[in-house]
């Protein structure tokens, strides 16, 4: 399973509907400060059931919801749908979603804090997204948000924070790795 | 769940042996349980083995090539960085997820071991897939697939397709 | 001590102002007393002018070119350690020490910010002496003198005099 | 007043006497990670009479002592020397420090804790280094280690401390800078 293509329209600092693609294992994103790259991992986090502000760099969940820029006024929700390539080389599907032929997540978010979830394009819950994630070190099974805090995704600035980490938090870091 | 832990505390401190001797070019690393230096010296025989792994945290220890081994607050902002990254890779061997996102974890690092980051990057992603965000243009030189983000409009993000000299212009903007 | 604070606060402010736009090229950024925006709004005529000072904690509110203004926490990495950075320098520039010690404050900028952040470097120079720990060949070629440090004996820093060719090599070793 | 020479020997990684030259207002200082550049900003805030072992990312104050290497033993004690330069273009002293000649500090600490600190080669008191600095920026009035932890040092990734502190904070900050 990997990252196919991420569709963004009105999350953070992407307002206009935009998609980017992952076709390949190595894939490089740059640009100059303040751009929106870190916000590309904040909505790839977001969809996948991220349920604090703070790890996503806000006050509140309304953060995620573009604000406004000094030309164009604030929108009213933020979308973004994430497409899975699960096909293997000779293109049977495999792994735990192998019933499924496409895969895609989506998850739209209004002001008033609502956040509505979907798989493959039928409305469920976010305890169905969280699910899809269980043990493939992305998922976490004690009841947290899923894995988006897991140790496959490195925040920026956040690399030592591992080591900063009390030996308890490291202990616990290695529980969730079992 | 003791056993349990046990077994992933022994299996990734062995892996963390293999990923920091290849980030590092040499060296050693390794977990320990806190107190355990503490504990040999008591030698308490009341203290069975086996609550040894009841709730004691984890201290990791670092010897970059050529020096003492040490605690991780000693290290240098380079190789604290790069020794994080030897934790996170030899969990990920052990328990791989799909895929791995990483946001400028290469800043702190020099050329030569940038150069080493990258060559295990480079033989991981045989089973993984990486998506990083960097401003350094040997990791550039990683991607396969190269996503500039721009903002001409102030405040409003973009995606432009770069190749890699263009990314290295955007560098320069 | 109520009057100094808001005689510093009004100052630092004013000039945070002036740092901000050369670090950023343009944009606006300044000091708030927390619950400031609240507390017009209440518009309460029983809190006087004078308790204003009083214990109130300060916040930064910072505006990036073409952006809205808002609060630090919604900045990229790199616009927050350039406000960071322009927060420094206009407490220097009020109370000038007669040197300033940075420690790689230039690694999560890229190439436009840096080139921002050397000029201002360049020009406070007159009167403040800069030292320097830098991996960024641009903020090296802002030294008019280099001091290398390596490690030739594993474990042992020694210096050795670099010129600008023999420094860049250095970050390729 | 600038900095004219730093003079090292038995400091972190700095075991045999070296000798820093900041000839000039703009100094760069370069090299490879862990070689011991930021060991040199550690030593120059120890001389100006730091006192907490985790602002020098130690545990204990003898953790400034050189340690040993694989080739090295430990040594007994650690001394740096920090040489001011205060002439002006015209030779003549200026400041508060006119008084003297030369300018120069030193401190030395031995295993058991104990420092000794120097001024001009005589023996003196923390206190008397510490109020060199007074109201120049880098020292601070009430009480505490001398200004090495001032608005003038910035240590290796902590510029964004001083943004993400609380807004009281902040306060402390501005108002050290009166
Ligand atoms: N809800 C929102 N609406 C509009 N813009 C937003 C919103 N949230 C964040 N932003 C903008 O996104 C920008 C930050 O983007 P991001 O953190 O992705 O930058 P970056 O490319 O990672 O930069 P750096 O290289 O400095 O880390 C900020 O300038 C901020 O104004
Ligand atoms: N008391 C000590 N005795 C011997 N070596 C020490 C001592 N304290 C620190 N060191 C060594 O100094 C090294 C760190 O040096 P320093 O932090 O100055 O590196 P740096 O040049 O700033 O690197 P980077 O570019 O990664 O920030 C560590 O590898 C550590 O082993
Ligand atoms: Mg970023
Ligand atoms: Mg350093």
């Amino acid at each position: 399973m990997r990252l196919a293509t991420l569709r963004l329209a009105g999350f953070k600092s992407f307002v206009d509907p935009t998609e980017l693609h992952f076709p390949c294992e190595l894939v490089g994103i740059v640009g100059p400060n303040g751009c929106g790259k870190s916000n590309t991992l904040d909505a790839l986090r977001w969809v996948m059931g991220e349920s604090s502000a703070k790890h996503l760099r806000g006050q509140s969940l309304d953060d995620v919801i573009f604000a406004g820029s000094g030309q164009r006024k604030p929108v009213a929700q933020a979308s973004v749908e994430l497409v899975f390539e699960h096909h293997d080389e000779s293109g049977a599907l495999q792994g735990p979603w192998a019933r499924f032929r496409d895969l895609s997540i989506r998850r739209v978010s209004t002001r008033d804090g609502q956040s509505k979830y979907f798989l493959n394009g039928t409305r469920c819950r976010r305890k169905d997204i969280a699910d899809l994630f269980l043990g493939t070190g992305l998922g976490r099974g004690h009841g947290s948000t899923s894995g988006t805090r897991s140790y496959a995704i490195i925040e920026q600035g956040q690399i030592n924070r591992l080591l900063d980490a009390r030996p308890e938090e490291l202990r616990a870091t290695l529980e969730e790795a079992a | 769940t003791r056993a349990r832990f046990r077994e992933t505390f022994e299996a990734v401190n062995a892996k963390l042996g293999e990923t920091f001797q290849q980030l590092f070019g040499g060296g050693e690393a390794r977990l320990e349980l806190q107190g355990d230096a503490q504990l040999a010296e008591q030698d308490d025989p009341t203290q069975t083995k086996q609550d040894r792994w009841l709730d004691r945290g984890v201290v990791l220890l670092a010897r970059p090539p050529g020096k003492k081994i040490s605690h991780i607050h000693l290290l240098s902002g380079g190789e604290k960085s790069l020794t994080a990254i030897a934790l996170v890779f030899a969990i990920f061997q052990l328990n791989p997820a799909p895929f791995c996102l990483l946001d400028e974890v290469d800043a702190p690092l020099d050329e030569a071991n940038v150069g080493r980051f990258c060559a295990m990057v480079q033989a991981m992603s045989a089973r993984v897939q990486f998506i990083f965000i960097t401003h350094n243009k040997t990791t550039m030189e990683l991607a396969r697939h190269l996503i500039g983000v721009t903002m001409r409009e102030a405040g409003v993000s973009r995606i432009v397709e770069v190749d890699l000299d263009a990314a290295v212009k955007m560098l320069d903007e």
